[in-house]
């Protein structure tokens, strides 16, 4: 799996999710 | 005759592949069996893992003994509503709760005893419309239910004696959720999928819906199993009760995608298919760490291991009949398979 494939990676997802997501 | 016939010598060295029988346990009752699992609890003054089996109207506890044999502890009695399923909350001892219904869960009951005289409770611990329940660590339950335009979706947290509770609604996805898979390793983190190709993720401290992702149609009526956390990638297995048979690959029982939760692109990393000469659906089966099971409707009980990517042992019916469900044992490397007639088998992985 490649960033070409899946976009870029951020080994923080879930906290930036976290903080991007609706409360 | 290994040159006419190769598939079926190396389906003859898969036939039961890694497992060896250690022990069976059998029901006198005359009621269908529908489910195993295993569950820690304290028998005796002692906490030890013990077997747990369900029949339409009886979930029954089991202890082991010497040898590999085993003793019939408690059992729980229903009435009304048969039992679907046994709904084990991991890591908790003493408790677990088992889904009471027809086609559809009705009722989620929790299973435990009292502290002062070791009498058998059951409490009500949600009932109505039920499409999807899982147990987490931590004794917690999460389940969703509702119809599209009263759905929802709550997380349970019970005490240590099973009298209380604390109830949480996570965000809902506003469609139906087939199944959840919690995320290895990521015990605030809670995985579903939908009945429209949804991947959802949830963050259960907070209960904010993260991310709803599609995985294309071809995943249609997915249901997840187990994902893992890995360098920024979420790896999801998935089942596909409904899919397709691919002639180049026979039939994908599981398959392994690996998505980014940040752009929601997704990639098939493999499935995870029958060896040949042998067919069949998904009925029933479990993931755990890299190991999966799945019962076909075949009757043929098979297991992958998700590194290897390959078919690691073949359970085929045997005398007693086909195999109805699979779970792997939370304490060790047990598969437990059982049938209709109330025989559950043992076997060492």
């Amino acid at each position: 799996c490649s960033e070409s494939d899946l976009g870029p990676i951020s080994l923080n997802w879930f906290e930036e999710l976290t903080s991007e997501a609706p409360p | 005759a290994a040159e006419e016939h190769p598939a079926e010598i190396w389906c003859d060295s898969l036939k039961l592949g890694n497992l060896q029988l250690v022990s069976k346990l059998k029901n006198p009752s005359d009621s269908c069996s529908v489910d195993v699992s295993s569950v820690w609890w304290e028998v005796t003054g002692c906490k030890e893992s013990c077997i747990i089996t369900a029949c339409e109207f009886t979930v029954s506890l089991w202890k082991s003994l010497d040898n590999w044999q085993w003793r019939k502890v408690y059992t729980w009695h229903f009435t009304e509503i048969p039992v679907l399923q046994i709904v084990p909350l991991l890591d908790a001892c003493n408790l677990v709760c088992v889904a009471l219904g027809h086609l559809e869960i009705r009722e989620i009951r929790l299973l435990f005893c009292s502290d002062d005289d070791e009498c058998l409770k059951q409490s009500l611990v949600k009932s109505g419309n039920i499409k999807a329940v899982l147990g987490l660590r931590q004794k917690r339950l999460v389940c969703s239910n509702g119809t599209l335009h009263d759905h929802r979706v709550d997380l349970m947290t019970f005490s240590e004696s099973g009298r209380s509770k604390e109830k949480q609604t996570l965000m809902s996805p506003e469609e139906t959720i087939l199944a959840f898979a919690e995320i290895q390793g990521m015990q605030d983190a809670l995985l579903g999928t939908t009945l429209t190709s949804n991947i959802v993720i949830w963050n259960l401290k907070t209960g904010q819906l993260l991310k709803k992702m599609q995985i294309g149609n071809s995943y249609q009526a997915s249901i997840c199993h187990k994902a893992y956390s890995d360098m920024g990638l979420l790896f999801v297995v998935l089942s596909h009760p409904h899919g397709k048979e691919i002639e180049s690959m026979g039939t994908p029982i599981f398959r392994l995608i690996a998505i980014n939760p940040k752009t929601a692109l997704s990639v098939d990393v493999r499935p995870y298919s029958l060896p040949q000469g042998h067919t069949g659906r998904f009925l029933d089966g479990e993931v755990k760490d890299n190991l999966a099971a799945a019962v076909l409707t075949s009757g043929t009980v098979a297991v992958w291991d998700l590194f290897l990517g390959h078919c690691t042992a073949l359970l085929l019916p045997n005398s007693d009949g086909n195999w109805s469900f699979v779970k792997w044992s939370d304490t060790d490397s047990c598969l437990l398979a059982g049938q209709k007639n109330g025989s559950v088998f043992v076997y060492s992985y």
